[in-house]
């Protein structure tokens, strides 16, 4: 594993935390999309499905674990804790997210490596996983003002998307190793749909004010 | 020769 690898799943791992944090330490998830939660818990679960087939590392199974439990968590807390689902912003999360859920899925149908479950449902959740940000930024949008926890969020999981694109290019000239064109594609456009996030995110630190997204 | 990469990656 290399160390932009590394450095990506570190940051993915962070993001995570710091939505956990964040529910934690104030008992609210307001500018906190549960649609977005929702997908990304199907994002893992359904890529994950090898857990049950292939052993890779400790390290992969334990992270693949943690991105499970983590996620769900969050969503039980945004849809059971007695406190904390008072704060969820409901009218302002009204993306339509089944319909990116029946798109991709249909799109797996067709764009996959080989035409097996596994392989199916691992090409849906990196389609899914790309585009499964949209509805938080929707709501960031709707919103106006992002707390700092929201804003490190979205800021942490670019950072992944990031430095997951720098270790492909790090394989493809350190191992002889590519990946695959459905990653590669379905990287770059999750990464470029960030690109509008961190613009606006820069400006705030470096005016050092608080992140304000434009209507 | 360039070999995909499995799926080692999260």
């Amino acid at each position: 594993m290399n160390i932009f690898r590394f450095a990506g799943d570190m940051f993915h791992l962070i993001s995570i935390l710091v939505l956990l944090l964040k529910i934690y330490a104030t008992k609210s998830c307001s500018g906190i999309s549960l649609k977005t939660q929702e997908l990304y818990a199907l994002v893992f679960v359904t890529r994950y499905l090898d857990l049950f087939t292939d052993f890779i590392s400790v390290y992969n199974t334990v992270m693949k674990l943690v991105f499970i439990g983590s996620t769900a968590a969050i969503v039980w807390c945004m849809q059971w804790h007695p406190v904390v689902k008072r704060s969820y912003d409901r009218e302002l999360d009204t993306f339509r997210h089944y319909f990116l859920v029946g798109a991709c899925f249909v799109l797996a149908l067709f764009l996959h490596e080989n035409f097996t479950f596994q392989e199916i449902f691992w090409a849906f959740s990196i389609y899914l996983e790309a585009v499964a940000i949209l509805p938080q930024l929707v709501l960031l949008q709707r919103s106006g003002n992002v707390d700092n926890l929201t804003g490190q969020y979205v800021f942490f999981l670019g950072a992944y998307r990031a430095f997951y694109i720098l270790n492909w290019i790090y394989r493809y000239f350190m191992e002889q190793r590519f990946s695959r064109w459905i990653s590669c594609i379905s990287g770059l456009v999750q990464t470029a749909l960030y690109a509008d996030f961190f613009y606006y995110y820069f400006l705030s630190w470096k005016n050092n004010a608080k992140l304000h997204l434009p209507a | 020769k360039q070999d995909p990469i499995t799926k080692d990656e999260l």
